[in-house]
């Protein structure tokens, strides 16, 4: 697997330019 | 922009606006306490806090400038540190008590339903005193938990990802030292206060440490539903540490 799917939320949230917080 | 164009005051400042909110549990944990409602109660904070991390993180001038992999591979250092931490400054003022939440606090005996909870609470409340006694101030913590998260990974991506982080860890470390020198304290008495500070920081490891193995352990017993996040950010540990 790669390392990107193994942290496939932490990327999601730190990419997406809306805030974590909204997005959950 | 870049935390070298910043003072430390704009620095501290940008630290401080960046503070995540106090997060509730919203449920009312019914007594008797019990295992299984501690550790569940206890994971769903933690896996709320951790969306809010990222937020705080991304708020940190320069982070967002380092590759993701190595944001995504110092957060998984050190999420557990920044709770940590983030417990003992809520917790200060209560002695004896760990403030897990404004609206859940327990204190050792109640901790002690849990198997393996009495001595991480232990080195928990140690902390808090010591940070107590050192009447550790607001613009002193914003400081020390951006170092958590800086100077959890050396191993970054590229040399030139490692020297941007180091870049911010001086300036990080240059704001800590404007915010002792605020005090009145003799130069002497600052360098002493600085290096106090910095030796929470190994507690702090220590603790995170214990407390990562006995995350791990109740979920190999099966004693927690673990959170999508918080069982990404455990699994990582886990590999990296393997």
């Amino acid at each position: 697997t790669s390392l990107k799917e193994k942290h496939k939320i932490l990327h999601q949230l730190l990419q997406n330019s809306t805030s974590p917080v909204d997005l959950a | 922009p870049q935390p070298s164009a910043l003072t430390s005051e704009q620095l501290i400042e940008r630290l401080m606006e960046a503070e995540p909110p106090g997060i509730y549990l919203m449920k009312d944990m019914k007594k008797p306490l019990t295992e299984a409602k501690v550790m569940m109660s206890l994971t769903n904070l933690a896996d709320k806090e951790l969306v809010h991390m990222i937020t705080w993180a991304k708020k940190i001038p320069g982070f967002v400038e380092l590759g993701l992999l190595d944001q995504v591979h110092l957060l998984e250092c050190c999420w557990l540190e920044v709770q940590m931490v983030g417990l003992i400054w809520r917790s200060v003022d209560h002695p004896g008590k760990l403030i897990f939440s404004p609206d859940l606090s327990l204190s050792r005996e109640e901790g002690s339903c849990v198997q393996g909870f009495v001595e991480i609470f232990d080195m928990l409340l140690a902390a808090t005193s010591r940070v107590r006694e050192l009447k550790l101030q607001r613009e002193e913590y914003v400081c020390l938990k951006a170092m958590i998260l800086l100077n959890s990974n050396m191993c970054l991506s590229s040399s030139e990802s490692s020297s941007k982080l180091l870049r911010l860890l001086d300036a990080v470390t240059d704001a800590l030292v404007s915010a002792i020198g605020k005090t009145v304290l003799t130069f002497r008495q600052q360098y002493t206060r600085l290096a106090h500070l910095l030796m929470l920081l190994s507690h702090i490891r220590h603790v995170s440490n214990k407390g990562m193995d006995h995350l791990h352990c109740m979920k190999m017993k099966n004693m927690v539903p673990l959170y999508d996040l918080l069982l990404e950010m455990l699994d990582a540990h886990i590999m990296h540490s393997s």
